[in-house]
C-alpha cells in the first residue's frame, strides 16, 4: 500500500502545486516511486510536468468520481520513477456531483487504496470544498505549504479546524508531517517575524527546511520542468532537496 | 442603483483581496460612497480594514443565501465613505446550501439590488463555485488581478471562458472592466515577460496602472489597514491611487 499525502492549504497561492511538484520529484530523485494527483480544476501541477491536461473522465475527475481505474490514467512523466494522473477543468463540477453521492467523502480512498508507489501525492485546490474533503480522508499524512504573509498566517486557524474535524470523523489516522515555510524572503523583515511566529507556536510541526523566495521556482513552472530539473543549483532546488530528505526522515521516525 | 464590481480569479494568491481593499479605499478617498462586500470564507478583506469578521446570519453570508438585509451588515470602516459587509467561515457551507435553492445563480443579486453606493467592490475566493457565480451574477463590471507569474497566466483562459457562460447565459450585461498586473517585479524578467505577453493579447483590456511588488503591501494588511492609510508614500499606495483614477476615468467612457 502506498503512503498518501496531501499537499493542502485553504489560502490561495502558498505554494501547493509548488510544493507537490518539487517535493515529489526530489522523492523520486532518491529512489522511491511516486505519484502525483492533481486534484485541482485549474491543472497547474499537470503543467508543471509538462503534461497534457486530462480529458474529461480519462483524468483525476474520472478517478474522483469513481468512474475510472486510476492506474489506467496515471501517465509515466520525465522525471524517473515518478507518475501524474492529470486534472481537467470538469474536475469544478465535481464539487456538486459529490454532493448527492453516497458516500461522497471517501470516493477518492476508495479509488486509490490499491494503488502501489511509495508515495502518492495530491495537489488540493485551494477553498473548503468536497475535492479537499476527499483529498483529506484518503491520505495518511498532510504536508502544509504557509507563504510568509499575514493572511496566510490567519488561516491556519481554520485549516487545523478543518482537519481536526476530519480526523474526528472519517479519519481518525490523519497526521501532520508539517508545515512548510515557503517564499521566504530575506530582504523582506516580514518573512522572519511570520517564521519565528509559526515556529515558536508550531514548534516540531514545522519544517527545519525553508523554501527562499527564488525566480528560477517560478521560471521552471513556465517551461513544464520542476525547479530541480531545471536549474539544479537554484537556491530553490537545494531547498525542495533538503525538503525531501527531511520530509523522509520523518516518515523513518513516525 | 450602485455600480457593482467583482474582484475575481479563480487563481488563489494574486492579489484579489490586495486591490479590493485597496482599490475601495482610494475610491473612497476620491469622495466615492463606496461597499466591500468580503464574499470569501477567509475573511481577509474583512481583516484587511481591520474589522471583526460577521457572526453567522449577520454577515455576507446571511446577505448571499437571502436571511440577512444587506443594509442591516453593512459597517461603517475608519475609511470615510467606506462600508464592509463581513464575511464569515459559514460562506464554506454557502456553496452546498445554495446547490439546492430555488434561483441559486441570483441570491446575491437580488440581495443587494436596492443597495445606494456609488461602488460595491465584491472581493471573491478563489476557485469555481457558487459563491463566484453569484458574484458574477450580481455585478456590472468585472476587475481581474493578475499576478505576473505563468501559472496565473495559464488560468486566464477558464477565467474567460467562465465570464463568457455567465454573460451567455445570467447577466448579459456583464463589461470587464480590465486586467490589473499585480506583483510587478522589476528585478525579475519574468514579470516583464508575462506582462508584455498580457498586453499583447488583451490590449486595451489592461489597465495602464501596474502594481508593483511592495513589502509595505503586505505589512499593512498585518496592521488591519490599506496601504493608503499604512504608507501613503510607499509604491503600493501610490499604484492604487492611480489605479483608482484609471478606474473611475474607464467608467467614464463606459
Ligand atoms: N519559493 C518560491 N519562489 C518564487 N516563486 C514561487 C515560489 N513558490 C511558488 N512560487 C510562485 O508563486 C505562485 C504561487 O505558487 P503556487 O501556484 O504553487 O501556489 P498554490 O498554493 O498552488 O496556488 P493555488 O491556491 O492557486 O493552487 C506561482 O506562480 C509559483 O510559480
Ligand atoms: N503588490 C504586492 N506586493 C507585495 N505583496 C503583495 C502584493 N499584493 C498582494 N500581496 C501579498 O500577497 C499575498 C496574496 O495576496 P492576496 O491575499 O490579496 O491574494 P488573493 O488573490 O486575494 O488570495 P486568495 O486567492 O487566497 O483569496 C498576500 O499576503 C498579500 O499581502
Ligand atoms: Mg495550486
Ligand atoms: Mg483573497
Amino acid at each position: 500500500k502506498s503512503t498518501v499525502v496531501a499537499v493542502i492549504n485553504q489560502k490561495g497561492g502558498v505554494g501547493k502545486t509548488t510544493t507537490a511538484v518539487n517535493l515529489a520529484t526530489a522523492v523520486a530523485a532518491i529512489g522511491k516511486k511516486v505519484l502525483v494527483l492533481d486534484l485541482d480544476p485549474q491543472g497547474n501541477a499537470t503543467t508543471g510536468f509538462g503534461m497534457a491536461k486530462g480529458r474529461s473522465l480519462k483524468s483525476s475527475y474520472g478517478v474522483l468520481i469513481g468512474m475510472t481505474d486510476a492506474n489506467e490514467v496515471a501517465e509515466k512523466t520525465y522525471v524517473e520513477g515518478l507518475y501524474l494522473i492529470p486534472s481537467t477543468i470538469d474536475l469544478s463540477a465535481a464539487e456538486i456531483e459529490l454532493f448527492s453521492m453516497k458516500d461522497r467523502d471517501s470516493k477518492l480512498k476508495a479509488a486509490i487504496k490499491d494503488l502501489e508507489y511509495d508515495y502518492i501525492f495530491i495537489d488540493c485546490p485551494p477553498g473548503f470544498g468536497f475535492i479537499n474533503i476527499n483529498a483529506l480522508n484518503a491520505s495518511d499524512k498532510i504536508v502544509i505549504p504557509l507563504q510568509c504573509e499575514f493572511y496566510a498566517l490567519e488561516g491556519l486557524a481554520q485549516l487545523f479546524n478543518t482537519i481536526q474535524s476530519v480526523r474526528n470523523t472519517i479519519n481518525k489516522n490523519l497526521i501532520i508531517s508539517g508545515i512548510i515555510l515557503t517564499m521566504y524572503d530575506r530582504r523582506n523583515s516580514l518573512s522572519s517575524i511570520i517564521a519565528n511566529d509559526v515556529r515558536s507556536h508550531f514548534k516540531n510541526l514545522v519544517f527545519d527546511t525553508v523554501i527562499p523566495r527564488n525566480v528560477r521556482i517560478s521560471e521552471a513552472s513556465s517551461h513544464g520542468k520542476p525547479v530541480i530539473l531545471y536549474d539544479i543549483r537554484s537556491t530553490g532546488a537545494i531547498s525542495y532537496i533538503e525538503l525531501a530528505r527531511e520530509f523522509l526522515a520523518r516518515e523513518k521516525e513516525s
